[in-house]
């Protein structure tokens, strides 16, 4: 399909099990094509993609079918956003940070490491204001759900079956946490995590051998900044 | 455009490995 094949597709209001074809396509797509294909398709696209994925997170019950379509979004703008491109367009919606941030969901693991992957990511870019934006969809995020921000990534942490969400939400703990220039903030942001959850499983993640490099980065930038302090 | 691909697979990476945060403190 062209990219307005695409856009022409998801504008059509097709069948949940269309539409989980057209978005696997679609992946596809926007992985193997020239950044201009991307492109021609972002002009349209991305607000259709985000739109989609509004609507299935403010479904009240959903189905398995809905679950899976959810994941194959967040796959396409994982896709669509590996070039400057796309990268640009994703941070100017504000959408784009908030729709993420709701759609992290410790019940759906796989789908959980990629988001939690894409935010960390997002973090290191130097885009300013950037941090800001990320703490602000997480807030408002868990408002919705009646939860402290970063309880979900602690709860991710906890799962002993999914070693990649483990490795992803220490990622993200260290992105969030390394990123203030100020020496309060960092230290603010490392507490509300310990004080969420995470001091209580830290002795319990040094068993796990996958973690190591992000709890040697953890414990080291704790050190520096209480040698800062 | 190659080289405005795969922006974020080398963000991933450089998080995985722990070098996005050996660069980020000097």
């Amino acid at each position: 399909l062209s990219s307005q094949e695409y856009v022409h597709e998801l504008r059509s209001g097709i069948t949940e099990e269309k539409l989980l074809n057209c978005l696997e396509s679609l992946r596809v797509s926007l992985t193997s094509n020239p950044v201009s294909w991307v492109n021609n398709f972002g002009h349209e696209g991305l607000g259709l993609l985000l739109d989609a994925l509004e609507k299935l997170l403010d479904k009240k019950q959903q189905e398995n079918i809905d679950k899976r379509n959810q994941h194959k979004l967040i796959q396409c703008l994982k896709a669509f956003m590996n070039n400057k491109y796309g990268l640009q367009r994703i941070l100017g919606d504000e959408r784009s940070l908030l729709l993420l941030a709701r759609a992290i969901d410790p019940k759906q693991t796989n789908m959980m490491t990629e988001i939690v992957k894409i935010l960390s990511a997002f973090c290191i870019i130097g885009e300013e204001n950037i941090l800001d934006k990320i703490l602000a969809a997480m807030t408002i995020a868990a408002e919705r759900n009646n939860k402290e921000r970063f309880a979900p990534i602690v709860e991710g942490l906890e799962n002993h079956e999914a070693q990649q969400l483990q490795v992803a939400c220490m990622q993200l703990i260290n992105a969030l946490v390394t990123s203030p220039d100020d020496l309060d903030f960092r230290i603010h942001l490392r507490n509300e995590f310990l004080r969420c959850g995470l001091k209580k499983i830290l002795p319990e993640l040094k068993e796990t051998e996958e973690l190591d490099i992000q709890l040697k980065v953890f414990n080291e930038n704790k050190e520096e900044d209480s040698i800062e302090l | 455009e190659g080289d405005e691909t795969g922006v974020m697979d080398s963000l991933m990476e450089a998080l995985q490995s722990g070098a996005a945060f050996r660069d980020r403190r000097k």
